[in-house]
């Protein structure tokens, strides 16, 4: 199932709502530092369910939310959507109907979660579920985040086999 | 799972020594598990070896050498499971300009299966970019983003 | 000693609350005892906000935001108690062109103290060296220099 | 104390005797990947006494010893050389008389170590007390290994105070 379409608002520097098009072929993405591409990175993990705040460089998962600048008040929610585009038909079966899955989660200050698909409330269980079933929860090898790519060859052997087993 | 690990392994391995030489423009790497008989515990050791030189432990080799080693290894894992996408963060920036246009070629030819994307400060790697997103910080702590299409389908 | 510690301390912070905005044009940084009443076994934590944005924990900075960071840092003890030379590798690989501009400047002018020996892959860097050492391997495996002199003196 | 010169003869890639001089100014080293930048970097810290084979990326001490390649033998030692000028006449009361100091070590296949000052054999206490006492000792500042910057904020706050005490 390929990816269409990712959508942030309040997710650590990305305090207004960006949409970024997966379109056709390879996708650069520049910039200076500490302008927020791989806080893209962090909003896809997210999206896709992570429940470490340290994989996303935080202490707490609070630390995701926008947080303030000299210009801007923090922001009281974090939300990101992640959509699908289901033309092949290949998509689980509850969602087959559908021309596009929408994955969304928000966190709110207080701690709240919320998670949805196709703006219908579901559990964190019914998102990671999807990801699996669409091969696309592979994250292993399938997203190298800034500076990691070193780990590969540092690992110790045995830590080195899940990257095969999450292939298998 | 036992057999399963096993089969993925061999198809890893067989991409693996496939990849390294094109990535590393001759040479030989393999993989080997640390221990044959116990498939669910083994560990998986990397023996590679740059075009010329010596085998010796990966742990002699250069910083460029072991990113492009642990590229070879990712982009094998990679071709044999596509996921839909492929995220890289900077992956690049310890390789020299040659070491970039060969990983650049291989990531080309894998965008046609997955979609790529890049994240990079090299001018090279932006160059097979289809689209560019810049990202930019106008207004300090609050990001946004252009968008160029450079090449239409 | 713990007297020294103090006092060195005292002077690194004070450095690296001007070697940082600086380097960021902009922001503060500051150094933090975790445990001012245990000088023999106090850590030392680091507060650093870019400038514009809020102060947050410096586990959320870029990874160039970070290297610069731990760049003021060490610039900073240098500069309290140089020594005679500082070797540098690859140290500019995640900054970006106006961060490599400013890392450069303060470089040429703790070079007048100490000896720098920069290794780098960044064109800029390689423009403030006053001699390049090319190190190549034209026979697999073994290296050999070639030195050019840019600047007399 | 100044440097004045770097001679590798033996060290990993460094098969034929290679001099470094350490002119007036900023040096800059550059070439391709794994042609042997880093390596210079392991031979100034083993010079200067390192005990660690892992610091120097290797598993064993005699993996700093050139190995071979597909047009060299392998051979049986290691030798690297590190001179320092004493125009300033600042060196430790021993070698006052001297105007360079040339610290040299040697490591051998069987595993033997030869450490010598100005061509007289000594004790590796004598090499690393004098670069304490010289100022040179100082290499967690002074000395940036690739990829090892990111250490400094990664840190745990009590592993950073080693900065500090090296400069107290
Ligand atoms: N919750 C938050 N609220 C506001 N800003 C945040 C939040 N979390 C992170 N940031 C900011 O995002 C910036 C980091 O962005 P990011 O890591 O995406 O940069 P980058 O573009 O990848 O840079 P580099 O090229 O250096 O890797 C930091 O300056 C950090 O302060
Ligand atoms: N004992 C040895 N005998 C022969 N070659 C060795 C030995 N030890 C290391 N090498 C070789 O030295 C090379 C690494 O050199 P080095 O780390 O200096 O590269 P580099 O120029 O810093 O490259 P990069 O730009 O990728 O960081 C490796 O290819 C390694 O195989
Ligand atoms: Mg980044
Ligand atoms: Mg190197």
């Amino acid at each position: 199932m390929k990816i269409k379409r990712l959508d942030i608002v309040g997710f650590k520097s990305f305090v207004d709502k960006t949409s970024f098009e997966f379109s056709e072929g390879i996708i650069g993405v520049v910039g200076p530092n500490g302008c927020g591409k791989s806080n893209i990175v962090d909003a896809i993990r997210w999206s896709m369910g992570e429940q470490s705040a340290k994989q996303l460089r935080g202490k707490a998962m609070e630390d995701v939310i926008f947080g303030g600048s000299e210009s801007r008040k923090p922001l009281g929610m974090a939300e990101v959507s992640l959509a699908f585009s289901n033309d092949e038909g290949l998509a689980p079966a509850a969602y087959r109907e559908y021309s596009e899955i929408v994955v969304t989660r928000r966190l709110y200050r207080n701690g709240d979660s919320e998670y949805l698909i196709n703006k219908t409330p579901c559990r964190l269980l019914d998102i990671t579920e999807l990801f699996m079933d669409t091969g696309v929860g592979a994250k292993a090898y399938s997203i190298i985040e800034q500076g990691k790519i070193g780990m590969v060859l540092n690992a110790k052997p045995e830590d080195r086999r899940f990257l095969i087993e999450e292939a298998a | 799972t036992r057999r399963r690990f096993r089969e993925t392994f061999d198809q890893v391995n067989a991409k693996f020594q496939e990849v390294f030489p094109r990535l590393f423009r001759g040479g030989k790497a393999v993989l080997k598990l640390s221990d044959e008989d116990d498939l669910l515990e083994t560990g998986i050791d990397i023996v590679a070896q740059p075009p010329g030189k010596k085998l010796q432990n990966v742990t002699l080799l250069s910083g460029g050498e072991k990113a492009l080693t642990a590229v070879a290894l990712i982009f094998s894992i990679f071709m044999i499971k596509p996921s839909p996408f492929c995220l890289l963060d900077e992956v690049d920036a310890p390789l020299d300009d040659a070491n970039i246009g060969r990983f650049n070629e291989i990531v080309r030819e894998m965008s046609e299966i997955s979609q790529f994307i890049i994240i990079t400060h090299n001018k090279r790697t932006m160059e097979i970019a289809d689209t560019l997103y810049g990202v930019t910080m106008e207004e300090p702590g609050v990001s946004k983003t252009v968008s160029v299409r450079i090449n239409e389908y």
